[in-house]
């Protein structure tokens, strides 16, 4: 099993 | 001042129901053209976007544009206190510190008005770019549900793979592995029954079943689920809300190590 990705690594803060 | 009205409380519920246990606080962020809503859950892991237009609402107003602060426990607490069919108005003048919620019966017998405090949030709002996603399923939301529902009893994770023929679910435990496998059906009488696959590429991800299962709980707004799917992004879980917008939820897939 992996690890769990943050969403602010795909999106960036705007 | 900002008023917004919708014909039936029964939808706003079921937008704090879908939400509220990924999510604590959460800004609407109201303007001319809507309701909007971004929040992530505690852990940042993933994301939620509401989006409800202005043309949706039995009456909308909003004369500039406003960030309320939200407690979503206690929005739900106001909530249970409507009917489903009570009309709902949301209203507040320009910087006060309180939402004015109105549940009102169809035949105007009962009128209930609740002030809920708003809070300072200082909420991290990301942006999310238009992506051309590799594959795409439509599907029953129940279905959905029930296939999240009954994976995760076998697992902790389960993979999703969009095929030409239709989607497959899979999983994997102590106990052994499985899979549910709907095949694509665009022929059914009904819209809200049919499975639409299009793609561009079979795509195969996996997701934390937890996050899925909290996704599902949208299930009451609509029948139809979409799901957008490309390798290493994350997948998008929308339940389309008719003739006013939709509901978004966001994951990343796991990664193997």
């Amino acid at each position: 099993k992996g690890g769990q990705t943050r969403m602010d690594t795909f999106f960036k803060s705007t | 001042m900002f008023e917004a009205k919708l014909n039936e409380a029964s939808l706003l519920k079921k937008i704090v129901e879908a939400i509220r246990e990924l999510v604590t606080d959460a800004n609407l962020d109201c303007s001319e053209a809507g309701i909007t809503m971004q929040a992530m859950d505690s852990s940042h892991v993933s994301l939620c976007a509401l989006n409800l237009r202005s043309d949706g609402f039995d009456h909308y107003r909003c004369d500039r544009n406003l960030s309320l602060g939200l407690n979503l426990a206690n929005l739900s607490k106001i909530l249970k206190c409507a009917g489903n069919n009570d009309v709902c108005t949301l209203r507040t003048e320009d910087d006060a510190d309180t939402l004015t919620v109105t549940f009102e019966s169809p035949k105007q017998e009962r009128i209930s008005e609740f002030e809920l405090k708003l809070i300072a949030l200082d909420a991290e709002h990301l942006g999310i770019p238009d992506t051309n996603y590799k594959a795409q399923v439509r599907m029953p939301s129940a279905e959905f549900q029930r296939i999240i529902r009954d994976l995760s009893v076998i697992g902790d994770t389960c993979s999703i793979a969009v095929g030409k023929d239709g989607v497959r679910f899979g999983v994997e435990g102590d106990l052994g592995s499985g899979s549910i496998s709907v095949k694509q059906n665009t022929a059914a009488e009904k819209e809200e029954e049919r499975v639409e696959v299009h793609m561009e590429e079979p795509v195969e991800l996996t997701f934390a079943l937890r996050y899925l299962n909290f996704f599902a709980k949208a299930t009451p707004l609509g029948p139809i689920v979409a799901l957008s799917m490309s390798p290493d992004v994350p997948v998008v879980v929308e339940f389309p809300i008719e003739t006013v917008g939709y509901l978004r939820f966001y994951l990343a897939p796991k990664i193997d190590e």
